[in-house]
């Protein structure tokens, strides 16, 4: 089963053309394993990302260096499917009982 | 069926055997019917909601997108609801005197069982990609409307992979198959998730539908009603204009099959969560789309065309 352990869900709110265009690049590095929840397309509508852990840092820094600002959704995903699984489980053995 | 927990989400064993207490339940209304098979030869079963003969009707599908889990799981409850409610809910009993309502609950069974054992964000169909290592086919990207155009995917590892020919993937030819031999489809919805979304076609252009104005005003009207419930707002809008340009989608097929009351839902995240929408948020969601479902349903029945 694929892990999420420190993968971060990040939104952000785009303020120009500018951003929205680097963001859409964003999209095309492979290299990133970016998985766009939410598309960039508009500055009416938010982009949420999920970051592989191990692409965070990278993700940060060219965040930061194009001056796009950003807010965390989800800080560890895993944390958050575990906390699904287990309320799945429980409900599975309400049911059975 | 009494002991099923709505509010929770489940695996597709389980919803599968749900179906099956259903159509027990309810026998004089309910029917499950086998459309075919997925590609990992699951079976995919529509929910026949009829009152006998054939009539014109209504098309439901939900979950074409595995790890939008919110969507099945208002199908469940919508199944249920409209079990439930017939009898008691004179509107209900009127669109059933008038119309057969047809319910995919698992459009993607093979990619929701995925999401359940492998990887809860997987989104596609699971699909071998000859030459590729990557596997699946965007099943809304797979339609024959506009196919292989703007805002799809020739990457087989994308996540909106448009697949190597229209309806090449066999979860999205067995509902064509179903639409077309059965003919007297009015209505199509697709339910998606999660943000907050009433959309009519077209995706795989920016123009407008030949029935955009009358569209829209349903779809307005529909949202009016969702968002008297809990507060939820939504727009209201065709696929290109409200997301992006999205070619080889669902309902602009439907609707160039002259399916007019074609419409995508993309149910509610008013929190942080996501694709992860907590369980608690389940049925709140589910009987808000209700109201939405319902008016468009209603407003198909009293618009014979």
């Amino acid at each position: 089963e694929r892990l999420f352990i420190g993968d971060q869900v990040i939104r952000i709110n785009a303020e120009s053309e500018e951003q929205i265009k680097l963001l859409q690049a964003l999209e095309t590095r492979e290299e990133l394993e970016l998985d766009f929840w939410l598309s960039p397309v508009s500055m009416e509508l938010p982009v949420d990302i999920r970051v592989p852990s191990s692409s965070l840092s990278s993700v940060s820094e060219i965040l930061n260096a194009n001056n796009i600002a950003y807010s965390v959704l989800i800080n560890d995903l895993q944390e958050r499917l575990d906390e699904e699984k287990f309320e799945m489980m429980e409900n599975h053995i309400k049911e059975r009982s | 069926g009494s002991s099923f927990n709505f509010g929770a989400y489940h695996r597709l064993e389980t919803i599968y055997s749900w179906m099956d207490t259903l159509v027990s339940e309810y026998s004089t209304l309910v029917t499950k019917l086998e459309i075919g098979r997925s590609y990992e030869n699951r079976p995919m079963y529509v929910l026949k909601f009829s009152k006998g003969g054939n009539k014109p009707a209504i098309w439901i599908d939900t979950g074409i997108h595995s790890r939008e889990w919110v969507s099945q799981a208002t199908g469940v409850w919508t199944a249920n609801k409209i079990a439930t409610d017939y009898g008691r809910d004179a509107s209900l009993a009127s669109l059933l005197d008038n119309m057969d309502i047809y319910m995919l609950i698992l459009a993607n069974p093979d990619g929701y069982d995925y999401t359940h054992n492998n990887n809860r964000m997987w989104r596609k169909t699971r699909s071998e990609n000859p030459g590729s290592m990557c596997r699946g086919v965007d099943p809304n990207r797979n339609w024959d409307a506009g196919f292989g155009g703007p805002g799809a995917s020739s990457n087989p590892c994308s996540d909106s992979y448009h697949g190597p020919s229209a309806h090449s993937e066999i979860e999205v030819k067995n509902v064509v198959n179903f639409i077309k031999n059965h003919g007297n489809f009015k209505s199509f919805i697709s339910v998606h998730a999660y943000s907050q979304l009433l959309m009519y076609p077209y995706g795989y252009s920016c123009k407008n539908a030949a029935h955009q104005a009358e569209l829209d005003a349903i779809g307005t009207a529909a949202v009016k009603k969702l968002t008297s419930l809990h507060g939820t707002r939504y727009k209201v809008g065709s696929i290109c204009n409200i997301i992006y340009q999205a070619s080889g989608g669902s309902i602009d097929w439907s609707y160039d099959e002259g399916i007019k009351y074609s419409f995508a839902f993309e149910l509610r995240d008013t929190g942080n969560s996501g694709f992860l929408l907590p369980p608690t948020q389940i049925i709140p969601t589910a009987s808000e789309t209700w109201l939405a479902l319902k008016h468009i349903m209603e407003y198909v029945r009293d618009h014979p065309y």
